[in-house]
């Protein structure tokens, strides 16, 4: 039997929201530790990693792991039911073919359940490997939404360049080009607006700005992002969620030939 | 000529 609630169900949709542009199905791998979620994009260029951690649910019970295969676009459309103070509950039982969401209201007035078939993916899961990133920066998740947004007005790609004093982004195209460059904050009044660098070697990459707006759906998970950098490896943008877990995405650079 | 790598080469299949 497998089955976790959570109090708000707005940590689910706000999940789904992160991932589902990206990723049309997936697996959901759930054990004693929590739920982890392993995916790469159709095309092959970026990679979903989601933890949500058993202490971050309201009940957690896990009795033998299980691989929820879920059709993403069907899962959102069920968690679309949920209203934002309703209290989310998946379960399974063993080797079943169905999961279970129950959404219950504030005052359980209301309760609902839905039942989504099961798929049975043979995904290739992948290794990722422990890394020392050259650079790490920390900023505002709206402000990096923001950036990628308005630069994909000028091309393809964003070049990612930083060095000690600060970060760039750049973007050149038809139009001609752009460029935001943030300083290190000496000081703010929210933590969360602080754009903190730590650098060993500075780094310059490029990436593909479609991905970078898919991963920015995410953004009202946390509300700061961390990009860790180094030279010809992907790159790794973490939305901590407060209490439960992470996503991370994975994308690979584009590299002269 | 600045090409789109995949992200497989960069990890291991397990």
């Amino acid at each position: 039997m497998f089955e976790a609630r959570l109090l708000r169900s707005s940590i689910l949709k706000k999940v789904l929201e992160a991932i589902k542009d990206l990723l049309t199905q997936a697996t959901f791998d759930c054990d004693d530790n929590g739920i982890q979620l392993q995916a790469m994009d159709n095309s092959h260029v970026s990679l979903v990693s989601l933890t949500l951690r058993a202490d971050g649910f309201d009940k957690y019970r896990c009795d033998r792991n299980i691989s929820l295969g879920m059709n993403l676009s069907s899962m959102s459309k069920i968690l679309k039911c949920a209203g934002d103070k309703d209290t989310v509950t998946m379960k399974a039982q063993d080797n079943a073919d169905t999961v279970t969401f129950v959404f219950e209201s504030p005052n359980q007035e209301k309760v609902s359940d839905y039942e989504m078939k099961l798929m049975n993916l043979d995904l290739e899961h992948l290794g990722i490997p422990e890394t020392e990133y050259s650079c790490t920066i920390r900023l505002s998740s709206a402000e990096f939404a923001r950036i990628c947004r308005d630069l994909s007005q000028f091309g393809e790609s964003i070049v990612i360049s930083c060095t000690k004093e600060g970060v760039r982004f750049s973007a050149s195209g038809d139009i001609g080009s752009a460029n935001i460059a943030l300083a290190q904050t000496a000081s703010v009044d929210k933590e969360e607006e602080a754009v903190v660098i730590e650098m060993e070697e500075p780094v310059t990459l490029t990436f593909a700005c479609q991905y970078l707006n898919y991963f920015t759906k995410a953004t009202s998970l946390s509300p700061q992002v961390q990009l860790s950098m180094s030279a010809d490896v992907p790159l790794v943008v973490e939305y901590r969620i407060p209490d439960i877990g992470h996503i991370r995405y994975y994308l690979a650079p584009k590299i002269d030939d | 000529n600045i090409k789109q790598k995949g992200i497989t080469g960069f990890f291991t299949k397990l």
